[in-house]
């Protein structure tokens, strides 16, 4: 499985689209302070389901969409899309590409998308369980947490992600 | 279940033990199973840096915090390989020399993981094959530019 | 006892307003009381970085919620003077541009208090009058040298 | 009121003595990862009267005594030294130069001196509160917990700090 794009529209800072495409190995991502870095590691998350309000830094679903800025008027939706690659079938789907994309609308609608029909959010779930997306974020000073917890909660933690 | 556990944990410590040491430089970890009844009830992680006694990790320094918490993320990623992972500013409280060495294991991890890494640390930039800069506008809007490594000036 | 704390807390407001513009080079930001019955309840912090809309603390980035937080404590400063004050690495999260209006702000509080500021970026080093390096041996000692500005390597 | 130097012998990592004297602006400490900074700190908040095992890092009073390293036996005391200087009497005591000094044994039992005189804890606590010890130490990756309270708990954090 690969990870080959990620576009981001009106989610969070990203009023204006933006696309990201991968590296097969490392891609790095710099900026100032505030510029829209974790946002970006948000915007995956998001589109892999992540459900909690507290993961997403807001309170209440449509929080994630561009809430305007200095000579530039709040959105209407948030929309992002990434988009993998698979050579046999290991996400569950008989198709090369597979592209994921979440909307939210003002009202807190949520809509799910796979290679462009209308979906769940069980198929998407589905997606992210074979990515093992709970694992895929660490989320900036999160690192150490594992650190703190106590024997029997690392216990737990480590039996889920091995 | 249980005995599925056991043999994880134990695949799970040698991979942490052998990052660990990798990192630091030197030095010893393990995760020690704690044997309830008939099953495994928790995880004890146990510690010792180069150079130094045995530490509960409370006692360990914020950098050494956050290195030995990368170190069982990456032996997680050794034993259980996943297909892409983001790490956010993961290094912010590495050193020069802590850093060239997360790089180092970052680097070998990538064979098998795609990685997304945030970061400030110039070494950590030079490992990436695509480098994206993030700046904000004047009017509260994010954009993003493809940046060649050779135009990175130090941030 | 209200009354005198709600003094001091307009003191602060404005201390804390003037001081996170500084730091952030613009923007705005307020302690606001929320009043109970006859005496204040709670105290809320809005925070609005130049260049964006009003945000709850919780939106804000890793290094602006550092920054947010220096502008208080160094606002407290202002208010109430301390004799002393120890920063450790509290500028670790911010990027070039913010280190240095840090420092900026820094400078000008060491006029009434002393500073002993452990950090790792060159920027904060350079505005010491005195630098001390702390090295840790192979038998697990540490040791304090004196270093004179220009010998000190970037780390 | 003015710091001039602190002296610590057998403190945590600190098992040979060493002695920083402070400029009246501002002292930068530096040094690799695990090298000793963040001791410093806690030997100050420490010889400051500090009470707290959570805030030392440690569990029990004698945690703070070197424990011994590769070729080098445990100590059996720590021992630190701040020394101040103030104009008039603001700490309390008729003296230019006022020197504070916290030792602890094995058995957990610690001392406090006064300018090398034995005194009490609520002798040196009296001088912290002169000192406004509780704001003085800022710890690592603490900085911006002030941002996590509750209303209630900032206006009582801030009715004390103010
Ligand atoms: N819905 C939204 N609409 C507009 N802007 C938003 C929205 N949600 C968050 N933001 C803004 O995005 C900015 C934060 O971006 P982010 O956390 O990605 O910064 P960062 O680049 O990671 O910075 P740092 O280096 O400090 O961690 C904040 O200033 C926040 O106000
Ligand atoms: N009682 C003790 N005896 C010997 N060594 C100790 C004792 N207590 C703590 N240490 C050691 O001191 C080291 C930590 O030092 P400290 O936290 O000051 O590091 P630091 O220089 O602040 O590093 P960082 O840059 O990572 O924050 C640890 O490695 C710890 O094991
Ligand atoms: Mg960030
Ligand atoms: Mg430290």
């Amino acid at each position: 499985i690969r990870l080959t794009r990620l576009t981001v529209l009106g989610f969070k800072s990203f009023a204006d689209p933006v696309e990201l495409v991968f590296d097969h190995g490392i891609t790095a991502i710099v900026g100032p302070n505030g510029s829209g870095k974790s946002n970006l590691a948000d915007a995956i998350a998001w589109v892999l389901g992540e459900q909690s309000g507290a993961a997403m830094r807001s309170r209440r679903a449509e929080d994630v969409i561009f809430a305007g800025g200095p000579g530039r008027a709040a959105l209407g939706m948030a929309e992002v899309t990434l988009v993998l690659e698979q050579d046999g079938e290991e996400l569950g789907l008989p198709f090369h590409e597979v592209s994921l994309t979440r909307r939210v609308f003002r009202d807190g609608e949520n809509q799910y998308l796979i290679n462009g029909a209308r979906a769940r959010l069980r198929d998407v779930a589905q997606i992210a369980a074979a990515l093992r997306a709970e694992w895929v974020i660490v989320r900036q000073g999160a690192v150490d947490h594992v650190l703190d917890q106590r024997p029997s909660e690392r216990r737990d933690f480590l039996e889920h992600a091995a | 279940i249980e005995r599925r556990f056991a043999r994880s944990l134990r695949t799970l410590d040698r991979a942490f033990a052998a990052t660990f040491s990798e990192l630091f430089g030197g030095g010893r970890a393990r995760l020690i199973a704690r044997d309830g009844t008939g099953s495994i009830e928790g995880v004890e992680l146990v510690v010792q840096p180069a150079g130094k006694r045995v530490r509960s990790v409370q006692q360990l320094s914020g950098g050494e915090r956050a290195l030995t918490a990368v170190a069982l993320r990456f032996a997680l990623l050794e034993s259980s390989p996943l297909p892409f992972c983001v790490l956010d500013e993961v290094d912010a409280a590495l050193d020069e020399a802590n850093v060239l060495r997360f790089r180092a294991v970052l680097e070998r991890l990538a064979e098998r993981t795609q990685f997304l890494v945030i970061t400030h640390n110039r070494a950590t930039i030079e490992a990436a094959g695509t480098l994206y800069g993030v700046t904000m506008g004047e009017d509260g809007v994010s954009r993003v530019v493809s940046l060649r490594l050779a135009e990175y000036a130090s941030e």
